[in-house]
């Protein structure tokens, strides 16, 4: 099993590249 | 070429630095680009993990006697969580301003941050993570070490109770890590060395064998110590050698497949 940091770090990369998706669906909109 | 020596640490951040890296071409290219809308929402939900990885941060921390993570992983929990303000900043910036230029410059920061944070924080985890299969290794070598004292039987019984474990421990912790590796050369460096230890192993014992029998019999006593030896060596070596290609992250371009 993923050690828990492991987990939470995957979980930001996640929310991050969601916000990054946000601001370029805008960019290049 | 990849990028990240882990599978765990491509598969987290090789999506999200894509992400990041087409974000800030289009920055550089269309820096003066449309109205931004409403990053409340995704930015908040950023921060909740971002407050939730510094909370497990500082747990793995505190639980930790790893002294080079307790140094090296606070830094990186800081930028993390610095970035992630950059973030709320741009949010309310741009609230008031769907054009602001600072408000964008702050969220390619802001997310920078957040990926390079990430990446330092993967980093010093997988290092702790390698620091302890190394203390497991350097377990096997100890008992290589003090073969020479193994003169009777009943001490090689022990010997082989006490060892046994340890290098069952160490080749399935290796094993484990040479799967993780995404550089191919490192994998079969690691899985070459495995093997070898591996069939070294009952070489080994029935080395200590002879040179007990020979010992008791005064009879070539010099040859099985000195093949005993040997094979000690040639064992010690090659869990050096193991030791040597887990702390190996750099790449060589031209060592790829």
């Amino acid at each position: 099993d993923a050690h828990e940091m492991v987990k939470n770090a995957r979980l930001l990369a996640q929310a991050t590249s969601q916000l990054v998706t946000a601001i370029r669906g805008q960019a290049e909109s | 070429m990849p990028v990240f020596h882990t599978k765990t640490i491509e598969s987290i951040l090789e999506p999200v630095a894509q992400q990041v890296s087409m974000l800030v071409i289009l920055h550089e290219e269309a820096e003066d680009g449309n109205a931004m809308p409403d990053l409340a929402q995704p930015v908040r939900t950023v921060k909740i993990a971002v407050d939730n990885l510094v909370k497990v941060g500082y747990e793995t921390i505190n639980s930790s006697d790893d002294q080079i993570l307790k140094q090296d992983m606070p830094p990186a929990l800081r930028r993390v969580d610095e970035s992630s303000l950059l973030l709320l900043q741009a949010s309310d910036m741009l609230r008031a301003d769907p054009y602001s230029g600072p408000a964008r410059k702050k969220l390619i920061e802001g997310s920078r941050g957040i990926l390079q944070g990430t990446s330092s924080l993967l980093l010093t985890f997988d290092e702790s993570e390698v620091r302890k299969i190394i203390r497991t290794c350097k377990n096997v070598l100890e008992y290589l070490a003090i073969t020479e004292v193994v003169e009777r039987m009943e001490d090689l019984v022990t010997y082989v109770k006490n060892l046994s474990p340890v290098i069952t421990k160490m080749m399935k912790e290796v094993d484990n890590r040479k799967e993780e590796l995404t550089h191919i050369v490192h994998r079969d460096m690691l899985k070459r060395s495995l093997d070898q230890v591996k069939n070294l192993t009952p070489v080994l014992i029935s080395g200590i064998k002879i040179f007990i029998t020979a010992k008791a019999n005064n009879l070539g006593f010099n040859e099985a110590q000195n093949n005993r030896d040997y094979v000690v060596r040639k064992m010690s070596d090659e869990i050096h050698e193991i030791i040597r290609v887990l702390l190996l992250t750099t790449y060589d371009e031209d060592e790829w497949d």
